[in-house]
């Protein structure tokens, strides 16, 4: 079982978890066509 | 037999359990590492173009820093000079474009949107866009699928191909979601 | 302590200036002019004037930029996309200010202060940070802090003379600055620290281009502190999804160096084994799979593969870890080493049991960091006591002797728990062709051969079948273990009840050498 300090880990990095990184975060500001992720078909090409 | 967890029973009871609980998979059984976006047969090395740990796929070259000359750098002296981006004035050529280097992002959708309403479907088995050849007379048609020549857009060679070809309907997307202006 | 009077107001002052003069400059463009003006401005206002009024004015500084990040987070009425580029300006700027400052601060040729301002900087950042942290809890943003330490170590490595020449230092900072934010001290950060740790450049400059592999080192040590962090949570098996995200993410990275960096992989394996939980199969199993890349692997599969014969095995791997000196107490080192030299006195057997255990708590009953070492000691001496009496380690040469009685002993003395956790030790230098996977591939199938129980057999048979039957990659030296125990007769494998105790095990074990033969 986890002991009382991982747990309070886990719950900082479940906070954590719904504020993810966004790719944008760690790039230069793009004045043209900034990142816009959008869940595409899984049937487009993917790369 | 060894009848705790550290024997060949303990292994099984970890296997068993793993079939019927996907959270006990990932360490049981492991994933498969081909499927987490890195070519890992490439000959360049992958570091360079790595998208970070939660990326499904490589950078593009547009995400690419580079530091160039400060002389290169001439958008802020042009950007309130060019249009607006609208796909309807731009050729079919960049739309593919748009579509094929714009992997999951909304232009890519949005290409797809206009590439629909000027008649290209987008095949869902062959991952190709495909239209009509204008006066082509069908070989074959029914309620379920035509025979005809085509144009496939080969994205390889970049350039419209002619093919005859069976067409399957329900092989067709239909029109691509334009539900995106929350994400512009 | 209590800032002076007015030195609020005036750093925000001068941070409002400063983020208006860099937002009306076109990008890219050179900004020293600017920056110069600037400067004077800040020693107008007295900023510069002590080492405390500059470390202060940084705190302040970045204090302001995180509460404008929070601010903006929480408006909702803004997009999520302009509330980015928002934030982004605000902190680019700040970085740029810090990067300029850096830059300039001292003589041109002059390292020392540049370096220092920068470890002040990164360790101020840090600081606020840990604070953060601990005081909003689960209202805790990543993103600002991310934001700053990426283009900050962008910035900083510019190809520019007077960066150039400071290149190691700044990578030496971050990784100083990287180890201390670490995981398991800043747990709401992990997720941008491994964007942080994985991100390309930095990657780029510290495995790739730093001089002579020194950044090495460093990148195995912040490697560790993930590893460390995830043991518990992967040790529970049942993995919910915060850790799932960052243990996926964790594999993507080791894919990355075990395609671009597989020999730093080789050089620490010891050291990453010994924090990966015994469970964690796959992960190991990669880091075990790698292998130089100038070294072509003959096909495990190969009909008649005469390993003994194999070029490879005479030589020695590269292990950057010191395995005599985590051998304690010294007493039982000391113990050790009489026993190997003179093997005597036979009570050291019947006591090296106790040596290994910790406690009665189940989890960490044994030493675990111990047993590995142990294992590994053993074995290199074992191998350079054979050479030197001009012998090869082979299935003969390494039997009656006093690193074999130690194997053996522990084998037979150990409870299953024990007994496992010590083959795994001996799994774990199963890797590529070289003395160590040869000489423990011997060991393992001589005690096998040799076992007085079938308990013995069963699971050195667990601790091979666990690792094969997991997605790929695989060791080399596992195969080939695997390979030599199902087709040798000797072994006798396929009489053992245990091949047989129930229907998937049997189809398991059929599935597995089929794939093998």
């Amino acid at each position: 079982p986890l002991q009382k300090e991982h747990q309070s880990q886990f719950q900082y990095m479940e906070a954590a978890f719904y504020h993810m990184p966004h790719p944008s975060d760690s790039e230069r500001i793009r004045p043209y066509v900034q990142r816009t992720p959008y869940p595409t078909q899984t049937y487009y090409i993917q790369a | 037999m060894v009848n705790d967890q550290f024997g060949i029973v303990g292994l099984l009871t970890f296997i068993r359990a793993a079939e019927t609980d996907p959270d006990l998979v990932s360490l049981a059984l492991g994933q498969d590492l081909t499927a987490l976006g890195l070519n890992l047969n490439s000959p360049e090395n992958l570091y360079p173009s790595f998208g970070g740990p939660w990326a499904e796929y490589p950078c593009r070259p547009q995400d690419l820093d580079f530091n160039v000359p400060p002389e290169y750098i001439i958008n802020h002296a042009i950007r309130d000079k060019l249009a607006s981006l609208k796909l309807s004035r731009y050729k079919d050529d960049l739309l593919f474009f748009i579509f094929y280097n714009n992997v999951g992002e909304v232009l890519q959708m949005m290409a797809a949107s206009e590439l629909y309403s000027r008649e290209w479907r987008y095949h869902i088995e062959e991952k190709v866009w495909i239209t009509q050849v204008p006066g082509m007379v069908l070989i074959e048609k029914t309620s379920t699928y035509e025979r005809g020549t085509y144009y496939f857009f080969d994205a390889q060679n970049w350039r419209k191909v002619a093919k005859e070809f069976h067409l399957e309907y329900n092989k067709l997307e239909s029109r691509p979601s334009s539900n995106f202006s929350s994400h512009i | 302590y209590e800032d002076p009077p007015g030195l609020v107001e005036k750093t925000d002052y001068l941070l409002r200036e400063w983020i208006g003069i860099y937002n009306s400059q076109p990008q890219g463009r050179d900004t020293t002019k600017q920056f110069t003006m600037f400067v004077h401005q800040m020693n107008v206002h007295g900023i510069l004037k002590t080492d405390d009024l500059i470390t202060r004015f940084f705190r302040l500084s970045t204090q302001i930029c995180v509460e404008t990040v929070y601010r903006s987070l929480t408006d909702k009425s803004v997009s999520m996309n302009l509330t980015r580029a928002k934030i982004y300006h605000t902190l680019d700027a700040f970085v740029k200010l810090v990067a300029l400052l850096v830059k300039h601060s001292g003589e041109a040729n002059n390292t020392n202060t540049k370096v220092h301002l920068l470890n002040k900087v990164l360790g101020i950042v840090a600081g606020c940070l840990l604070q953060d942290h601990d005081t909003r809890v689960i209202d805790f943003h990543q993103l600002p802090y991310q934001r700053i330490f990426t283009m900050l170590f962008l910035e900083l490595n510019s190809p520019e003379p007077v960066l150039e020449t400071i290149n190691f230092h700044v990578l030496t900072a971050f990784c100083h600055t990287l180890h201390i934010l670490r995981p398991s001290k800043a747990a709401g950060f992990s997720y941008a620290w491994l964007e942080l740790v994985s991100h390309r450049t930095f990657m780029g400059r510290i495995l790739a281009n730093s001089p002579q592999q020194k950044g090495w080192p460093m990148y195995a040590q912040l490697l560790i502190d993930l590893f460390k962090h995830l043991s518990p949570f992967l040790r529970n098996a049942e993995l919910a999804k915060p850790v799932t995200m960052l243990y996926k993410g964790t594999l993507r990275v080791l894919l990355v160096l075990l395609h671009d960096f597989p020999e730093f992989l080789c050089d620490y394996h010891y050291n990453f084994c010994d924090v990966i939980p015994p469970n964690c199969i796959q992960m190991r199993n990669l880091i075990l799979s790698a292998f130089p890349r100038n070294m072509r692997l003959p096909d495990p599969f190969t009909p008649n593969l005469k390993v003994d014969m194999l070029p490879e095995i005479s030589y020695g791997p590269r292990i950057l870890a010191n395995v005599s000196i985590m051998i304690t107490p010294a007493q039982f080192k000391k113990e050790l080493d009489s026993y190997l030299k003179a093997r005597a006195p036979v009570t050291f057997l019947s006591e090296l049991r106790s040596n290994l255990q910790l406690s009665s708590a189940p989890g960490v009953r044994y030493n675990i960091l111990l047993m590995n070492a142990l294992v590994l000691y053993v074995g290199s001496q074992a191998i350079s006591h054979i050479r030197s009496k001009g012998q090869t380690p082979n299935m003969s040469t390494i039997a009656h002797s006093a690193h074999m009685d130690i194997f053996q002993n522990l084998a037979v003395d150990l409870d299953t728990e024990g007994r496992y956790l010590f083959l795994n030790a001996i799994a774990n230098q199963l890797r590529y062709p070289n003395s160590h996977t040869h000489y423990f591939s011997c060991t393992l199938l001589y005690l096998f051969a040799e076992a007085n129980t079938e308990a013995i057999q069963e699971q050195i048979t667990r601790v091979l079948l666990e690792r094969l039957i997991v997605n790929r990659p695989h060791p080399w030296g596992l195969l080939i273990t695997f390979i030599e125990l199902i087709k040798n007769p000797t072994y006798k494998f396929w009489s053992h009840e245990f091949v047989r105790c129930a229907p998937e095990i049997e189809k398991l074990f059929e599935s597995v050498a089929r794939s093998c033969m």
